[in-house]
């Protein structure tokens, strides 16, 4: 463990709380995809299977018991709790991410580290992960204004994966044939899907406007 | 053996 990687351990998870909370105070999900909540949701299933057969550590079993619980509440509470579900916004959350899973998924069975089960499913949840906020950032898109929790949410979950690079550079010097290009390129990949919304993001918080 | 790659990331 490094703070690279703690680092980015708790910023992903303060995004997940901040999503979580600003839906469970305010019962309100609007502009927020369902459907990349349900990718994320999808992406824990299969990354973290592996929790009843591998033991790391008690931090990386809770972390993954947060992830996994989080993520599925959050889809709970945006498709079956009535007053949260009312605020959903169904016709601009139109992104047709079953073609991400299935597109995800052929690539794990052709690239992949090794042809086991788990670790195709690994390599699927980390090919999903780097498209999974697709749906929400073409809902931001269309979705004039956009709450502060919101934006935060966006901006910690693509601030983690950029901390998770610091952290792949920082071992690869520390430790010996620690080489996953799989990992290095879907990381890169997910952090820079986020660079124009870090941009407009950045933009807002110096002229202090509202994020548009 | 070939060290099984153990997923220690999150």
């Amino acid at each position: 463990m490094n703070i690279f990687r703690l680092a980015g351990d708790m910023t992903h998870m303060f995004s997940v709380l901040v999503l979580l909370l600003k839906i469970h105070t305010i019962k309100s999900c609007a502009g927020v995809s369902v459907k990349t909540q349900e990718l994320y949701a999808i992406v824990f299933a299969t990354r973290y299977l592996d929790i009843f057969t591998s033991f790391v550590s008690i931090y990386n079993t809770f972390m993954k018991l947060v992830f996994l619980g989080s993520s599925f509440s959050i889809v709970w509470y945006m498709r079956y709790h009535k007053a949260v579900h009312r605020t959903y916004d169904r016709e601009q959350d139109t992104f047709r991410h079953w073609f991400l899973v299935l597109s995800c998924l052929l690539l794990a069975l052709l690239i992949h580290e090794k042809f086991t089960f788990l670790e195709v499913l690994w390599t699927f949840s980390l090919y999903l992960e780097a498209v999974a906020i697709l749906p929400q950032l073409v809902l931001l898109q269309r979705t004039r204004n956009i709450d502060n929790l919101t934006g935060q949410y966006i901006f910690l979950l693509g601030g983690y994966r950029g901390l998770y690079i610091l952290n792949w550079i920082y071992r690869y010097f520390t430790e010996p044939h620690f080489v996953h290009w799989i990992t290095w390129i879907t990381g890169l990949v997910q952090t820079l899907l986020y660079a124009d919304f870090f941009y407009y993001y950045f933009l807002s918080w110096k002229n202090n406007k509202k994020l548009n | 053996i070939e060290h099984e790659f153990e997923h220690d990331e999150l």
